[in-house]
């Protein structure tokens, strides 16, 4: 049975895709089956891992426009235990007819329930707004892995994002839990980090990963390898704390 | 006649709002009269001025929903020739409304245009996504000011976005100019900002605008204060920068 982890969050820039690439990469380095799915028609998460853009492949548009099966579009990487459904939403000119079709939302949750059995866990990298993809992701998934960039914006955007999960958990996904908050780009000199970590503890308490991303530049620097961080700089900062990261879930689930 | 500015891209947290807050503030402070509009629901730009997301004032909701004049949602501000619509969609509960709605995309462009006379500039704040809210503001505008963070996603992500632009420019505006690439939260040390600079510099020669935004704690820090970094920390690198940068609109805008 997976575990279907949305990394989402409508505050642009918080270093969601940059989560999604490395906790995928860092469960299958840790012989965990991972399914990476990305939502994003910026494919950020597609490049990163070395899909390139001017190539067709199937991809999340077959899913959503021509209600194909998701196992028809998942393809390996060159991680074991590590596959991508890539977005090809604008190689395929197609994000004027994902915006104008009102999506079913619950086309994505029906697709990859077929995959149940295949993986561990299924990640889904998300855009950075409230429309149609976030929403399928957040009804596709079993809990939701909220970045949080220690800075003034990005902690005040927060409570419109709890808003949304409490209305999707409402109305389509009853179960929808918050996998936890992940800190992101944290640079222990600003007294603004240590400012917001300290708020978001006080008022969520173990809801807040332990583990703390730090401001590393191999994360910014492995995507343009076409890797993770991971296998680009595997002693890194941030390599390290993905790690951390991945082990802090696996164990949480067990004790469910 | 009003310079109708959009600060767009559909790429997460490159420095949008710090842009459109900042710019605003350096033209009013240059004895521009200037108009700040916030299409983003997160109203991070109108937080940034210190309006309160508790209370309850008129602003973008009635323009796009009630189809008011622009004119019954302006406020002033602490700072002398710098008036604000805030955003209030959520404070309204009409995310929903707004994106079920099929939104009239030219509605902000007819209602600004009023505003004509009453202002030199009109900055508008969008959010990063492609859907309405953002169409609605390169509609609206005369020209686009397009932020690029020296970094790997955001510069693979600036080719889908000039596509937008130019899909724009043949449907609904044809008039609609790039005002200039803007290099943001450049870091002189990693080697990835020069080699985005060059490369954006070979590739857009002079809308490349010669100032570049340096990464500055200033500018992390002052949204907090509820005041633009010339206010908060005028000496600082970052709000020096954005002075220039208001400098070299004025300039570019004379030589027209
Ligand atoms: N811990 C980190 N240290 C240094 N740079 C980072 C870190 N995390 C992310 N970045 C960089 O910051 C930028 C934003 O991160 P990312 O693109 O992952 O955010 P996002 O939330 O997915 O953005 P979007 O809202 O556009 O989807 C990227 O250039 C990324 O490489
Ligand atoms: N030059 C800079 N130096 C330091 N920090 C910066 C700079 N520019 C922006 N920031 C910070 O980086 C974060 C992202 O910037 P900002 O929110 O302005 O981007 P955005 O493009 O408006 O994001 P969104 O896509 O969510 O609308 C913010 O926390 C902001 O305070
Ligand atoms: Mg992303
Ligand atoms: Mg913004």
């Amino acid at each position: 049975m997976a575990r279907k982890i949305a990394v989402a969050s409508q505050k642009g820039g918080v270093g969601k895709t940059t989560t999604a690439v490395n906790l995928s990469a860092s469960l299958a380095v840790a012989e965990k089956n991972t399914l990476l799915v990305d939502l994003d028609p910026q494919a950020c998460a597609s490049v990163a891992l070395d899909f390139n853009q001017d190539l067709l492949y199937r991809g999340v548009y077959e899913i959503f426009m021509r209600n194909f099966p998701a196992s028809g579009s998942i393809h390996e990487t060159e991680i074991p235990n590590l596959y991508v459904i890539p977005n090809n939403i604008w190689s395929n000119n197609a994000e004027d007819e994902i915006m104008r079709t009102s999506l079913n939302r619950t086309m994505l949750a029906r697709s990859v329930e077929e995959l149940d059995d295949d993986y561990e866990y299924i990640i889904m990298d998300s855009p950075p707004s409230m429309g149609h993809l976030m929403v399928s992701a957040l009804v596709a998934a079993d809990s939701v892995l909220i970045p949080v960039q220690a800075e003034f914006y990005s902690y005040h955007a927060f409570d419109q994002f709890i808003r949304l999960v409490k209305t999707v958990r409402l109305s389509v996904n009853p179960d929808l839990e918050i996998e936890g908050f992940l800190l992101t780009m944290y640079d222990e000199r600003t007294k603004l980090a240590h400012e917001v970590e300290s708020d978001l503890r006080r008022r969520f308490g173990r809801l807040v990963f332990k583990t703390v991303i730090p401001r590393s530049v191999a994360l910014a620097e492995a995507p343009a390898s076409g890797k993770p961080a991971i296998t680009f700089d595997g002693r890194s900062a941030g390599a390290q704390a993905y790690m951390r990261l991945a082990g802090e879930i696996v164990r949480r689930r067990r004790s469910r």
